[in-house]
């Protein structure tokens, strides 16, 4: 139909896969793409660069091991600015565990270990957040030690995965993920009162999630009767020769 | 029966003749994101080559076309049974994924792989 918004026609054909899945992820038209920029867009450009080509084929040697991968930037980090040189944020990140179609088979946080702020040099780390008596450290998850990975110079990645699914995943409905952003000022810059607040606006720490589909392809096709497999295997040129 | 059909369809080399250019096969197609509407929440790629099948499904389905046997027989039904039964159609055969990079509505960026979203190559079924 000419003219008729794209929404539109996906709405009249819902039941497609893609097309579900298009209702689903695709934000309407009248929505503006959520602008998203800065450090979460630039280190999704790269991991798209590194897992497919310019035209969108999926490179043979990507490493993500995964077919879909989530980027969760935090609701709204509370700041809890203590005095002096430490820092600590509150990240909530919401997770929608859509877990029906997917298998989450990673949970990682990517932040920034170490970096600049007016001048100071920060360090920084991510720690579970527990209502009562905050646990500092992350239960070693089976794949490798949730000792943070050094990604390129300036981003970290910690694995979370058993953290997420032992206390978020397999529950029903809206969940949100609680973790401590801490930042230490580093020697030589102590005493100096250092702009905390603009720390909140920064995108210090987002979330990756890694998920495969768990859609069953379409069913592999039945076994033919063994009469038919049996012609197919050894007189299949018979039918088309006989045609012919 | 069959001998006089073989006998009207043309031989292998008349076969080629002429009807050749029409023949089902594959035809290269790029769109872009913004052509389907979609260049809102979509970021990479830019360009999206989908491809299609198009041409007729010859009486003879030779091997290239991948044919299954019922190709055969809904030909020979249309030609000898019924001609209400159509004749085969020129579909895709196999396709390949393409990865996109997506914006969601609540702000979360998406890499996906969607199967299925380029047709390689065609048949007659």
């Amino acid at each position: 139909k000419v003219g008729q918004p794209s929404t539109a026609l996906l709405a009249e054909a819902p039941t497609l896969p893609l097309i579900q899945e298009l209702l689903e992820e695709a934000p309407g038209k009248q929505q503006r793409k959520p602008q998203v920029q800065g450090h979460p867009m630039r280190y999704m450009l790269e991991l798209y660069q590194r897992s497919a080509d310019a035209h969108g084929h999926p490179r043979e040697n990507r490493t993500i091991g995964a077919t879909m991968v989530r980027l969760v930037r935090p609701l709204a980090n509370v700041a809890r600015t203590l005095r002096g040189p430490r820092h600590i944020q509150t990240l909530g990140f919401p997770l929608r565990p859509n877990w029906m179609a997917y298998q989450l088979i990673r949970a990682t946080m990517v932040y920034h270990h170490h970096f600049h702020l007016a001048g100071f040099h920060l360090s920084c780390h991510v720690e579970p957040w527990v209502q009562k008596n905050p646990s500092n450290h992350f239960p070693s998850s089976g794949r490798g030690s949730s000792k943070p990975s050094l990604l390129s110079k300036s981003w970290t990645e910690m694995d979370i995965t058993q953290h997420v699914q032992q206390r978020l995943w397999n529950h029903k409905g809206h969940r949100v993920l609680r973790l401590r952003f801490i930042c230490q000022q580093q020697k030589g810059s102590e005493g100096l009162e250092l702009p905390w607040h603009d720390m909140s606006s920064l995108d210090t720490a987002f979330l990756l999630l890694y998920f495969n589909d768990t859609h069953k392809s379409v069913q592999k096709a039945k076994l033919l009767p063994r009469g038919l497999e049996e012609f197919k295997k050894k007189d299949s040129s018979l039918l088309l020769q006989r045609a012919r | 029966r069959a001998a006089i059909i073989a006998s009207k369809i043309p031989g292998p080399a008349q076969e080629h003749v002429g009807s050749e250019s029409n023949q089902c096969s594959l035809h290269h197609f790029q769109v872009s994101f913004h052509q389907l509407g979609w260049d809102h929440w979509i970021i990479a790629p830019n360009l999206y080559t989908p491809n299609y099948c198009k041409g007729a499904c010859p009486r003879v389905l030779h091997y290239g076309l991948n044919s299954p046997n019922h190709a055969i027989i809904q030909n020979l039904v249309n030609e000898l049974v019924d001609q209400n039964v159509p004749q085969p159609s020129c579909v895709p055969y196999k396709y390949a994924p393409i990865s996109i990079l997506l914006v969601e509505a609540n702000g979360s960026i998406l890499y996906k792989e969607y199967k299925d979203m380029i047709a390689q190559s065609c048949t007659c079924r």
